[in-house]
C-alpha cells in the first residue's frame, strides 16, 4: 500500500521542504520507492532535487486541475527510486481557479486514488507543503494518512505548534477522519543553545512520544547543498545533518513496522 | 505625512517578524512616532511586543472588515511612541469573506486613508506580512508606499528573490503605480559562513544600491527576546543584533532624508 505523509507547518522556515528532500532520499536508499510531491508555488523542493525550472510541466498544477495523471506528472530524479511531482507559480492561481469547485479540498486525494495500481508503483508519497493554511495545505492534510511536522528549535515555531495542532483536528473531523500525526521532527537545533534544549524540553513534556529521538542539528552543509540541487545525502553523506536524516528515516520505519 | 512601508516576503522564516519588531522600536526610540500593523495571522509581531492572547480585540480582522477605525485597533506597547495593531486568527478567514467584494485588495489602503488626520498620529507605518503572496499581502501592498525586503542569506531565500520582485512589477502595474522597493536588508548572516558571503555578493551584484550597508547578523539574543515579549533592543540592547537594529534605522531615516 501507498502511505502518504504531509510536511505541514504554517509557520515560515522551519525546514519543511529540507526534511522533505533528505527524508525522501534517505527512504529511497534504504530501499523504499519513493514520490516527493512538491506543493509549494516556490518549487524549492523542485529545486532542491535538481529540477531545471524549464523541465517543471505538466506539474503538480496539472494534477490538481485533474488534466494529468500522476503518472505524468511525476518523474525521476537523480537519485535511484526516487521521483518527484515538480512544482511552479502556477500553483498561485489555484485558489482562484477552482474556488467554485465543490471538491476543491479532494482535488489532490482523487489524483492520488486515480494512480493506485498504476505504474510507478511508490510506497511513500511525501508532500512538501507551503508556509500557510490555504487550499494547497488543506489538499495534503485531506490527501494523508499522517502528518509530519517539523518544528524549527525556536520559540515563534513552539508558538505556531498549538494553531497547528488545532488545524489538524479541524482536518480530522471535517475532511479526513483518517489523518493521524506520524511525528515532530525537532530542526536546525544547536544543542549549545539555552533556547534550543528550552523548546525541546517543552515539546517533548507536551507532546512526549510523538517527538522523534532523532534531532536534525543545524549544520551548514545542509543549506548549501540545495544551490548544487543535490540532497545533502549526496552532498556530503558523512556531514551531521545527513547522518541525521538517515537516522530519522530509521527511526521511522521501525515505528511503523512496530504499528 | 505617514511613510507605510510593507516588509514582505513570500519566503518562510527570513526574518519579516523580526525586523518589523526591532526596526519599529529602533525608529521609536530614535523619536519617530510608529504603528506596527501585524498582518500575519500567527501573530508573532503581537506576541514580540508582548501583546497578551487575550488582548488583541479589536485586531487588524477588524480593520480590513472595515467594522473599526485605526484609532480603536492601535493600542499601545511598553515602549513610547510605538503602537501596535494586532492581529488574530480571524485574518485566515479574510479571504473567504471579502473574497466577492471588488475592492477586496483596498481594504488596507481605504482604512489608512480613513485615518489621516486622525489620532494618534503616525509618521511611520510598518506592516509585517505573511509567507505567502495571498489577500493579506497583497492589501499591505497596494496600502504602502514601499516594500522592505527582509532576505535571509540562504540558497533558496535568494530564489525567492526574483519571484518577489516580479510580483512588485505586478502590483505596481494593477493595484499600487506608487510601490517603490525601499530596500533589502539581509538578516541572520554568519559572514563566517561562505554561503552567507557568496548571497550577500550575489545580491549586492543584482540589486546594487537597494541593498541596505548594514547587515543583521545572526545572533542568539534576538531570537530569545520574542519569549519574554519584548524587542532585542529592550532585551538586551548591547547585543550584535540590537546595534544592528540601531544602525539600519538610522541608514533607512538617512536615506529617506536625502530623497
Ligand atoms: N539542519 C539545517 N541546518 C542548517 N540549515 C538548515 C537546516 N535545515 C534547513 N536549513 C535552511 O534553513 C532554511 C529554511 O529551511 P526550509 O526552506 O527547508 O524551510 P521551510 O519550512 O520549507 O520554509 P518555507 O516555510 O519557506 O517553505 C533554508 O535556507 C534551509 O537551507
Ligand atoms: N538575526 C537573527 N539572529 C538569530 N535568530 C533570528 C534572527 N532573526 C530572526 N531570527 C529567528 O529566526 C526565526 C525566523 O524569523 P521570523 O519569524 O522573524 O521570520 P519571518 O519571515 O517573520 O517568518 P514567517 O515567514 O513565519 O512569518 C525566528 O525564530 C526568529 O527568532
Ligand atoms: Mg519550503
Ligand atoms: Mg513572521
Amino acid at each position: 500500500p501507498m502511505r502518504v505523509i504531509a510536511l505541514a507547518n504554517q509557520k515560515g522556515g522551519v525546514g519543511k521542504t529540507t526534511t522533505a528532500i533528505n527524508l525522501a532520499t534517505a527512504l529511497a536508499a534504504i530501499g523504499e520507492k519513493v514520490l516527493l510531491l512538491d506543493l509549494d508555488p516556490q518549487g524549492n523542493a523542485s529545486t532542491g532535487l535538481g529540477v531545471p525550472k524549464d523541465e517543471r510541466e505538466p506539474s503538480s498544477y496539472d494534477l490538481l486541475l485533474a488534466e494529468r495523471p500522476l503518472s505524468d506528472v511525476s518523474q525521476e530524479t537523480a537519485i535511484p527510486r526516487l521521483h518527484i511531482a515538480p512544482a511552479t507559480l502556477d500553483l498561485l492561481g489555484l485558489e482562484m481557479d477552482i474556488a467554485q469547485s465543490p471538491d476543491r479540498a479532494f482535488r489532490l486525494k482523487k489524483a492520488l486514488a486515480a494512480h493506485s495500481g498504476g505504474d510507478p508503483q511508490f510506497s511513500y508519497v511525501l508532500i512538501d507543503c507551503p508556509p500557510s493554511l490555504n487550499l494547497l495545505t488543506l489538499n495534503a492534510l485531506a490527501a494523508s494518512e499522517a502528518i509530519l511536522v517539523p518544528l524549527q528549535t525556536e520559540f515563534f515555531a513552539l508558538e505556531g505548534l498549538s494553531q497547528l495542532m488545532q488545524t489538524v483536528e479541524h482536518v480530522r473531523s471535517t475532511l479526513n477522519p483518517q489523518l493521524d500525526i506520524l511525528g515532530v521532527v525537532l530542526t536546525m537545533a544547536d544543542q549549545r543553545n539555552r533556547l534550543t534544549t528550552q523548546v525541546e524540553k517543552d515539546v517533548r513534556e507536551t507532546l512526549g512520544d510523538l517527538v522523534y529521538k532523532t534531532i536534525i542539528p543545524r549544520n551548514v552543509r545542509v543549506s548549501e547543498a540545495p544551490s548544487f540541487g543535490k540532497p545533502v545525502l549526496l552532498y556530503d553523506m558523512n556531514c551531521p545533518g545527513s547522518k541525521a536524516y538517515l537516522q530519522l528515516a530509521s527511526e521511522i520505519i521501525r515505528r511503523e513496522k512496530a504499528l
